[in-house]
């Protein structure tokens, strides 16, 4: 892929901050 | 190599690297590094007024493409232009040189550039948090699904910014449009950020 932003991760943790601590606290 | 690009970002909590470790532990470690920061910039996000109205998947892109650009603002703090240093989260400071030897070049310096611009403009604590929204809402619309609703957001932040740093600095007519210059240059300093990152993938 050609997307820095997912290279890093980042949707993932952005998406879970985003959403709320729920799956923050199950982690 | 790629240990040396990790060494070099100023978001990375380990610039020592152990060489025991493997590529993808080294990753890892740097993605802990600076998941706190990218939490706040969401919880930032939040609170800017309507900016929770948009979709989740428009509130989502725009964190994505504008993470960096947000960052580069609340961080440019960590670039001392007078001693030619950057201080990393770790709290280590760094030559200019060192820096330059672990890999930084054009990018480093184009920070640097971009901080002594910033911190010229003397913000208040109220005006840089309204400038850094408007960073958040101009950036990439790339994959944006509503752009109506993202330039309205843009447009109601830049009045309200314009408006606070007129108040602000009534005298000096060019600070807002000396900010707003700030903006495509914060998009050329995430294009060259991407780059670096692009070179630097690990599977």
């Amino acid at each position: 892929f050609s997307d820095p932003a997912s290279n890093l991760g980042l949707e993932d943790i952005i998406r879970k901050a985003l959403m709320g601590t729920v799956e923050e606290r199950q982690e | 190599s790629r240990k040396d690009i990790l060494l070099a970002c100023p978001m990375n909590m380990h610039p020592q690297t152990d060489p025991d470790k493997t590529p993808q532990e080294i990753w890892e470690d740097f993605s802990l590094s600076f998941t706190p920061a990218v939490r706040e910039v969401v919880q930032f996000a939040k609170h800017i007024p309507g900016f929770s109205s948009l979709s989740q998947n428009d509130q989502i892109t725009l964190l994505k493409a504008g993470t960096f650009e947000v960052l580069m603002v609340r961080f440019a703090s960590l670039f001392n232009v007078k001693e030619k240093t950057v201080t990393f989260i770790s709290g280590t400071t760094y030559s200019l040189e060192t820096l330059k030897n672990m890999g930084m070049g054009t990018l480093l310096e184009t920070m640097f550039d971009f901080s002594e611009k910033l911190s010229a403009l003397e913000l208040s604590a109220e005006e840089l948090s309204l400038f850094t929204a408007v960073v958040l809402v101009s950036t990439d619309r790339y994959g944006i699904q509503n752009v109506k609703s993202v330039e309205m957001l843009q447009d109601n932040l830049i009045k309200a910014l314009r408006t606070l740093v007129s108040k602000n600095a009534p005298g000096d007519v060019s600070r807002f449009t000396k900010l707003l210059l700030r903006l495509p240059e914060l998009r050329t300093l995430n294009n060259m950020h991407s780059e670096k990152l692009l070179s630097f993938r690990i599977d």
